[in-house]
């Protein structure tokens, strides 16, 4: 499910990626 | 004098016994409304208060639910509050909620007002966890819910600690991050100072279509058992009916639209959803619980109803009150923009 507002997908993507390495190991 | 007193305070217990009214406690999103009814009052004249009280003229997306046994009712309109089958002790309490949701948030909501409640009713089911929200949206989502509560970022006044006393997401977001109060505070604030510029209504406005294109809200959700037995979620909403899988409730297995439906029968406890086409399979199902079953069968209703308003031209009522609206809208914008 993507945003219809490609600004909204670009700020999902970002914060998905600086979440990333602080990932619990079981995720 | 004092006979006068006497017989005054007379009339007076006469009239306390006699009262024909009783309390109820409306609960909205962000207040406590007391009201006392009249006993012969029937729920549209509740409702109709309670909308009055508020300001709010896009009646049709709300109701007023009711807590019962274990489930939950919608009080009906065209029937006397005290005949719904409630606890009758007072204050009777009820929740004003939304009922049904619009399919294109941005087109459809008019009124701050509608706009605010809908705001705070998807805030809280997506912090409390009834909606399903991924943890890129759920930072996202919080970014926006702070913009609605603190209006436009500013560095000199939003210091690092400003939101150390803010619900900011759901648990279960948290719990898959090894990361601390104040790296979720600023991976926040990050956001909320990219969209700068913003007033706390277009915050708002944001949040719900942010909401919207993910599908996080708008589907109400039924435990139901299709006629061999199995185990499924029902889902109503704005566009129609969703058969889910149990263990994932964000891709139907089926959907029915509503313009794709024949009619919807339900009797004998079981609910038969017949395609306009006729070569397509009879969908049966139904709930184990009665109240369940006639909780759906009035969200059917209720939605296939607004499906089919919105395709219709609005009333001249409605026209009427959507050009206030908007006028009133664009007016608090250009004040805004004067100062």
């Amino acid at each position: 499910n993507n945003p219809r507002n490609p600004h909204h997908h670009r700020a999902l993507q970002e914060i998905r990626r600086s979440l990333m390495p602080f990932a619990n190991e079981t995720t | 004098m004092a006979s006068v007193l006497a017989s005054k305070m007379g009339l007076n217990s006469l009239r306390r016994k006699q009262a024909k009214t009783f309390s109820v406690t409306v609960v909205t999103m962000d207040a406590d409304l007391e009201f006392s009814c009249e006993l012969k009052w029937k729920g549209k004249d509740l409702f109709e208060l309670v909308c009055r009280t508020l300001g709010l003229r896009e009646t049709w997306f709300f109701g007023l639910r009711y807590d019962v046994k274990d489930t939950v009712a919608w009080l009906k309109m065209d029937k006397k509050v005290l005949d719904h089958d409630m606890p009758k002790e007072e204050p009777i309490v009820f929740h004003f909620l939304a009922k049904f949701y619009p399919e294109n948030v941005e087109d459809e909501l008019v009124q701050d007002i509608t706009q605010h409640l809908f705001f705070l009713q998807v805030k809280t089911s997506i912090l409390e966890e009834e909606i399903y929200c991924p943890p890129e949206a759920s930072v996202l989502l919080a970014s926006y819910a702070i913009h609605a509560k603190y209006g436009d970022y500013d560095p000199n006044v939003h210091k690092p600690g400003f939101l150390s006393q803010e619900e900011l997401l759901p648990k279960r977001v948290i719990n898959l991050y090894q990361m601390t109060a104040e790296m979720w505070e600023e991976r926040i604030t990050v956001c909320y100072a990219e969209h700068r510029g913003r007033t706390r209504d277009e915050a708002e406005m944001e949040y719900l279509k942010i909401a919207q294109d993910l599908e996080m809200y708008g589907v109400n959700y039924f435990s139901i058992r299709n006629k061999k037995g199995t185990s499924l979620l029902l889902g109503v909403d704005a566009l129609g009916l969703h058969i889910y899988d149990p263990s994932n409730k964000l891709t139907p297995k089926i959907s029915f639209p509503w313009n794709e439906i024949r009619n919807i029968s339900y009797s004998d406890k079981e609910f038969a959803i017949k395609p306009l086409d006729k070569r397509a399979d009879v969908f049966k199902f139904n709930s184990s619980k009665l109240r369940v079953n006639k909780l759906i069968l009035q969200l059917c209703i209720g939605n296939h109803d607004l499906f089919m308003r919105r395709r219709r031209v609005d009333s001249l009522e409605v026209q009427q009150m959507k050009m206030q609206a908007r006028e009133e809208k664009a007016r608090k914008q250009m004040e805004r923009r004067r100062l």
